[in-house]
């Protein structure tokens, strides 16, 4: 563990925490993606299911067991608690365009020809586009709340703190994962237009919105 | 070393 990887998976957390407050606080989970969330649980579920072989350490299990359960927690909320405030009709992305190409990289690109393996290599290439339904709908409608931009800030940098990590890591202990580190890139590479308008507006005390 | 079998991040 290092300090870059520590403060990355302290941001994946913020960014739950944030998403669950901004659903319960405004009672609506208006302008968040339901697929972008049902493609997070796969991606857990799927990359997690080592939980039942696999034991590093009570900071590996606990997390692993909290991503899961919260992922789920907020399909829940968008389903069932906060149904009414949920819009299929504008969140469109084809998630089969998604899952298909990830599914024949996950064949092709893998640390090994067993289920797990397989399964585990398709979670990285699935959370790295996991986003692009979010993102989707923030583009077709031009603006989001302040609270939904802090919570995508927090996600994207989650994954963007771990490029120092995987640097941090080849250096001191010559470790090096391939799937992790590009799949990564394209991950962080997502959110760089996202980025761009939430440091020089929302940060800069602005409402969130996209240029006409 | 690779990734194979030492999958330690999250």
């Amino acid at each position: 563990m290092n300090i870059f990887r520590f403060l990355g998976d302290l941001s994946h957390l913020a960014s739950i925490f944030i998403l669950i407050h901004k659903i319960q606080t405004t009672r609506s989970c208006r302008g968040i993606s339901f697929k972008t969330q049902a493609v997070y649980v796969a991606v857990f579920v799927t990359r997690y299911l080592d939980l039942f072989t696999t034991f590093v350490s009570v900071y590996n299990t606990s997390m692993k067991i909290f991503f899961i359960a919260s992922s789920c927690y907020i399909l829940y909320l968008m389903k069932v608690r906060f149904r009414p405030t949920n819009d299929p009709s504008i969140d469109t992305f084809r998630v089969e365009y998604l899952v298909g190409p990830c599914a024949v990289l996950a064949l092709i690109f893998n640390y090994g020809y067993s289920v797990t393996e397989v399964l585990w290599s398709l979670s990285i290439f699935l959370e790295s586009v996991a986003i692009l339904p979010q993102l989707f709908m923030l583009q077709r409608t031009g603006e989001a709340e302040t609270i939904t931009t802090h919570y995508l800030a927090a996600l994207g940098a989650y994954r963007a703190l771990y490029i120092p990590n995987w640097i941090y890591r080849y250096f001191s202990e010559g470790y090096v994962d391939p799937i992790s580190v590009t799949a990564g890139l394209v991950q962080t590479g997502l959110y760089l237009d996202f980025f761009y308008v939430y440091f020089t507006k929302v940060l800069q005390g602005q409402k969130f919105e996209l240029p006409a | 070393e690779t990734a194979e079998g030492k999958k330690d991040e999250l």
